[in-house]
């Protein structure tokens, strides 16, 4: 079971170098096991760098840092253990124009291996999606779900 | 396995029925003004997949999830949500979901699991006002240990990484050390 | 004591009345004393009742109608006690458009006795706004303040 | 009273001087990309009127809100924000604000609290990488309590509901019931 989680930490601490950089355009992310040798059950640290910043705590990080960042970390389970899908709701509210940008296209270029339902106000992340239902209370209280576009 | 359909009826804002139709590949967006029931969807998906606990249904008791009735509509009796999956290549049979008790379910089931080409598994969760609760698959009742199985090894489950709730984006961040550690067993 | 906080209760009420009618375009907004004639310090519940639904538990409310219901009472609290100034970060992120623009009128308006400082991406906050300042990481890590426009 | 100027230096990100004028009456919009600083200026808001937790202002220690260096540039060794207020009726008269120790302000203060008009209160608090903390009121140092003072019956305050910080909005509606009624009796 020890050699199983170090397996999977070794991937998913490379899925999520690679995601961070994708998602944040640049910058260094790692995982780290907190002292290793003191105990085998050790804890997860998270380390993120955004471009051009210096290593620092995920807790001084902005609100849409952290989003993003954990999005990256998301991103490299998903392609360690592919889930059959994945639910996102409103994920991208306190992403920047520019980060919505790359996160819609992540999720468009994972949505190959995983399907994913992503729930959203932003108009840049509709137009990534491949089909499109609105929810309505033309009755006040009572949803009806509308397709809007179906490919 | 595929999600291909998510139906709800009766279940929080949807007393009408729900029908989603979701795409083989790709994404699937769902978007609506405040209020109109966008999260309910989600909500919906955690709880056929066997989702206990009403807190993180955002209700005080399970009941809240049945239709509460609206100013012009009485409340509903019961609450049922179906998600209809595709499993695509043969993996391990599942066997024939042998349920308990006498559900009268739509009983078409799906081809068998013996890799004849992708098989449909149907899988329901119903609740009434009584607080009676049922599981099924296929349209035969079931216990909830039947359905966590068919999503054993997916890593899918009501409070896995694959959902991830309004507001909620950081919490896979700001969870202690050890709880971090416990994402990563979850993958392996 | 308890005299000052049942004046200041009711003229709140009233306040939250008002302001969660003009934020939702309907609806009705309450306050009620739990239990007040068991207990003199009795805790406070909010009822919120969007257009043409139930009465219900705050609890119930969706995302977006939580943080316009949030809004309202701060709005009556203002109307009650006008503190200096009022910083608001990030509020509209979970809005969709009709609300924000609701909010960023009721806003506009309430600028007239209480200055308000918005931190926002939406575009539709910022042109309510009578003064405009960006702030900017030209230097990668070093943030700069650059006055976009100044009425 | 009006907020009418904030400047930073050496807070959080802004290691050049961050300044900021308000106008009398409406709404100043604060906007720019992720990560930029947006929200650091809220916390030098909060800081100044007196906020003691770090981790409300998303530090670990205090330390944490003092220029931490880049790639290009060093840490810095003190952190400073200002904020200038007019006093628009002649309120009752602060007095003028004795400050304790010899600290070397700006000195200049501003017409005293007799109703001769509008009158600037410049208010400030720095820290330096030695733990020393310093308040100031027009240059005077002062203790925390004197600059309580100058906003007390306003409702004002580093935790008041007059400052939202990033993601709490809902915080206002999720208290317990008493810690409602809590709200209303600051308002009281
Ligand atoms: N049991 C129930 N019966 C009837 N209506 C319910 C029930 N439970 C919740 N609702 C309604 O569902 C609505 C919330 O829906 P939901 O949270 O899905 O909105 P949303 O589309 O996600 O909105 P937002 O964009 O603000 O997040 C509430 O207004 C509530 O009245
Ligand atoms: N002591 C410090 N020294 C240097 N930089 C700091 C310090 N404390 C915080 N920061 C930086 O400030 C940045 C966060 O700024 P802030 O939270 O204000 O962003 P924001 O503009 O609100 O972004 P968002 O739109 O994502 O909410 C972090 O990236 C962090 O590196
Ligand atoms: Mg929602
Ligand atoms: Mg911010």
């Amino acid at each position: 079971c020890r050699r199983q989680f170090k397996e999977a930490f070794e991937a998913i601490n490379l899925g999520f170098q690679e995601s961070f950089v994708s998602l944040f355009g640049g910058g260094h992310g790692e995982l780290r096991l907190l002292d290793e040798a003191a105990d085998p059950d050790a804890g997860v640290e998270i380390v993120a760098q955004p471009p051009g910043k210096k290593l620092q705590n995920v807790l001084l990080l902005s609100g849409g840092e952290k989003a993003l960042t954990a999005l990256a970390l998301l991103i490299a389970l998903f392609r360690y253990k592919p889930s059959p899908f994945c639910i996102l709701d409103e994920v991208d509210a306190p992403l920047d124009d520019a980060n919505v940008d790359r996160f819609a296209n992540m999720v468009r270029s994972m949505s190959q291996s995983t399907q994913f339902i992503v729930i959203t106000h932003s108009k840049r992340t509709m137009e990534t999606a491949s089909a499109l239902y609105g929810v309505t209370m033309e009755e006040p209280g009572i949803s009806k779900i509308v397709s809007v576009r179906l490919n | 396995l595929k999600l291909r359909r998510i139906e709800m009826i009766g279940f929080k804002s949807f007393s009408d029925k729900g029908d989603i139709l979701i795409n083989e590949n790709g994404v699937t967006a769902i978007v609506g003004p405040n209020g109109c029931g966008k999260s309910n969807v989600s909500d919906a998906i955690a709880w056929v997949l066997g989702e206990q606990s009403a807190k993180s249904l955002r209700g005080e008791k399970m009941e809240d999830v049945i239709f509460n009735g609206t100013r012009s509509r009485a409340p509903m009796g019961m609450a049922q949500v179906t998600i209809t999956l595709t499993e695509t290549e043969p993996e391990h049979s599942n066997g024939n979901g042998n349920g308990n008790g006498n559900g009268n379910g739509n009983g078409n089931g799906a081809a068998n699991g013996n890799g004849h080409g992708p098989r449909d598994i149907v899988v329901q969760r119903r609740l009434y006002r009584s607080g009676e609760s049922i599981y099924l698959i296929d349209g035969r009742p079931c216990r909830l240990r039947d359905i966590q199985e068919i999503f054993l090894g997916t890593g899918l489950g009501p409070n896995s990484y694959a959902i991830i709730e309004q507001g909620r984006v950081g919490q896979l961040l700001s969870s202690k050390p050890h709880d971090r550690r416990t994402l990563i067993e979850e993958a392996a």
